[in-house]
């Protein structure tokens, strides 16, 4: 049986909306040691979704058997609706399923609301993801990087980041003209959140996708900082840190053809 | 011209 209370809503409603327009199907995994992990790959092949909620993520967590359910996201997405983002949460799945209960609770107004999805048998291909080596790591405020990701989308489907020692800087070209965006690395020791962070072993110039990335930053409500690793010519990771887990993506670049 | 890559050309199957 599984059995996972979460102490607000929020975390799985943003979760679910950060995902659901790339991945419309995915197996969520279910240990007692693992907690739950999600990896789900989109129809093109382009960007991976890697989810990790420890048992730390739950006020209570217990999975007496490992469970592997299948979920419609667009479907769950309906049902987290339903909910509060400061309601307690609880999944509830008995040892073979065939549904998922998911549970509401409003304890200040003793309102519980109870909800049952179907599940699906959903055949999905895994990959294995070593640790990788990668040429640099940027930490920066995830509100900046969205704001970035969806303003040059407007002007070109491809987005050039180009990564030196002191300063990140975004391209866009496109048939209207072209536009650059720089950000230089900074400390803000009064609230490291809104620092920039570069950690360079090598300088790096890789394109990506911008439809792809404004799919990635639909997490941006996750966290307050996204790092995101590139390596030239291998896919880019995007991590949002959850509390006691993480939200990563992982994106193939674009190469001259 | 760019042209986007797979994933499945980095990645293995497991």
């Amino acid at each position: 049986m599984l059995e996972g209370k979460f102490e607000t809503a929020s975390t799985m409603k943003k979760v679910i909306e950060a995902i659901k327009d790339s991945v419309k199907l995915c197996n969520l995994n279910c240990s007692q040691n693992d907690g739950i992990t999600v990896q789900a790959i989109d129809d093109s092949r382009v960007l991976l979704i890697a989810l990790k909620l420890d048992p730390s993520c739950f006020q209570e967590f217990r999975c007496d058997k490992d469970l592997v359910l299948g979920l419609d996201l667009e479907s769950l997405s309906k049902i987290l609706r339903q909910g509060n983002p400061e309601d307690y949460l609880t999944l509830i799945a008995e040892d073979s399923p065939d549904s998922l209960l998911i549970v509401f609770e409003d304890s200040k107004k003793d309102r519980i609301s109870e909800f049952s999805l179907k599940l699906m048998d959903i055949d999905s291909d895994v990959l294995t993801i070593d640790e990788m080596e990668h040429d640099c790591a940027i930490t920066l405020p995830a509100a900046a990087f969205a704001k970035v990701a969806r303003d040059m989308k407007t002007l070109s489907e491809s987005l050039q980041i180009l990564v030196t020692k002191d300063s990140v800087k975004f391209k866009a070209d496109g048939s209207i003209g072209t536009g650059s965006v720089i950000l230089r690395a900074r400390t803000n020791l009064d609230d490291t959140k809104e620092s920039i962070l570069i950690d360079l072993n090598k300088p790096v110039n890789l394109t990506f996708g911008a439809k792809y990335l404004n799919d990635i930053v639909k997490a941006t409500p996750l966290a307050d900082t996204v790092t995101i690793k590139l390596t030239d010519k291998a896919p880019a990771m995007f991590e949002y840190k959850l509390q006691g887990g993480f939200l990563r993506y992982y994106l193939a670049p674009k190469f001259e053809d | 011209k760019m042209k986007q890559s797979s994933l499945t050309s980095f990645f293995t199957k497991a």
